[in-house]
């Protein structure tokens, strides 16, 4: 474990909280796409399969019941919890992400470390993982003005990869033989997406105005 | 090389 790493999964984790307090705070999910929270809980149950099959560390296990935990609750809480459904605007919500997750396991057939069930559902959650931000962009760039705590929840989310690259470059020069090539190539993928919502973020917080993405 | 030393991370 390093500082990057550690950086990375408190700001992951810090995300993940600002969205669930968003949440229930609101008690509404208006701004957020649902589509991108169902892409992260397959992302994260198709990751952590081998929560049953290798014990890494305390912290490693209770970080990945709680990613799992949290990203399951918010989809349950957005599709049936009788207010917070009512406030979800499936008519801006549509983006066709079942085509990401079909493009992604596709990918994951051919590029992968090695041809296991567990090797092939982990290469395909971390190239979900890369583009699962796509519906909550492209609902950020349609709903004009967008909650403070929304905006937050999509800095924290965007700036955790940004910390594992930095973590996967410690570790390249730390480590012999580290090679972690699908990770990194898809990490760079992901922080690229957010290149222009950090740009707008930054200008807004400049300008102390509110986050105005182009339309 | 097995899986721990391939999937630390999260």
């Amino acid at each position: 474990m390093n500082i990057f790493r550690f950086a990375g999964d408190m700001t992951h984790l810090i995300s993940i909280l600002v969205l669930l307090l968003k949440i229930y705070a609101t008690k509404s999910c208006s701004g957020i796409s649902l589509k991108t929270q169902e892409l992260y809980a397959i992302v994260f149950v198709a990751r952590y399969l081998d929560l049953f099959t290798d014990f890494i560390s305390v912290y490693n296990t209770v970080m990945k019941l709680v990613f799992i935990g949290c990203s399951l609750a918010i989809v349950w809480c957005m599709r049936l919890h009788r207010v917070v459904r009512r406030t979800y605007n499936k008519d801006v919500d549509t983006f066709r992400h079942y085509f990401l997750v079909l493009g992604c396991f596709l990918l994951a057939l051919f590029v992968h470390e090695k041809f296991t069930f567990q090797e092939v559902l982990w290469a395909f959650s971390i190239y979900l993982e890369a583009v699962a931000i796509l519906p909550q962009l492209v609902l950020l760039q349609r709903s004009g003005n967008v909650d403070n705590l929304t905006v937050q929840y999509v800095f924290f989310l965007g700036a955790y990869r940004a910390f594992y690259i930095l973590n996967w470059i410690y570790r390249y020069l730390t480590e012999p033989h580290f090679g972690r090539w699908i990770a990194s190539v898809a990490g760079l993928v992901q922080t690229a997406l957010y290149a222009d919502f950090f740009y707008y973020y930054f200008i807004s917080w400049k300008n102390n105005a509110k986050l105005q993405l182009p339309a | 090389r097995d899986w721990d030393d391939y999937h630390d991370e999260l």
